[in-house]
């Protein structure tokens, strides 16, 4: 079974 | 709740063993444990948020790569940068806290060289100054 990659993210806080 | 406690001052190595083999047990808490632990980490109560550091820095070593991948990323280094940058929350919270978390984000970048983004997050800390040393 191929196991579900979440690759889902956001950016880099701007500081 | 029990592995985070902050009426005990210690760590109760137990618990956080039990916490660690569940996110191991189970394929979705691997990647709402990250979630969960950045909510403790930044717990106004101090002792809540320093076990709450080991308990990461334990599940990182521990909980495999679903885990890691969820911490390696944006979503979840972002939390630890609000703790640090007082644009956030970084004057909320003492010198203890925040040099604890500057101390695991820099290991980090020492045992996961090949995470680009833990790399990118501790680079732009220092570049703003809010790392020194």
């Amino acid at each position: 079974t191929v196991s579900f990659h979440d690759d889902s993210d956001e950016d880099l806080l701007n500081v | 709740d029990k592995a985070t406690d902050p009426s005990i001052p210690e760590e109760n190595w137990e618990c956080i063993q039990r916490f660690c083999d569940r996110v191991n047990a189970d394929k979705e808490s691997s990647s709402l444990a990250p979630r969960l632990l950045a909510h403790k980490i930044q717990s106004p109560q101090e002792v809540e948020a320093l076990h709450a550091l080991t308990v990461l820095e334990t599940c990182v070593n521990n909980c495999g790569e679903r885990f890691h991948n969820e911490i390696a990323k944006f979503r979840f280094l972002n939390e630890l940068i609000k703790v640090l940058c007082p644009k956030y929350y970084g004057t909320w919270f003492s010198e203890k806290v925040k040099s604890r978390v500057i101390e695991i984000m820099f290991s980090w970048t020492v045992w996961f060289p090949q995470e680009v983004k833990i790399r990118d997050a501790y680079q732009m800390l220092k570049k703003q100054g809010i790392v020194k040393e």
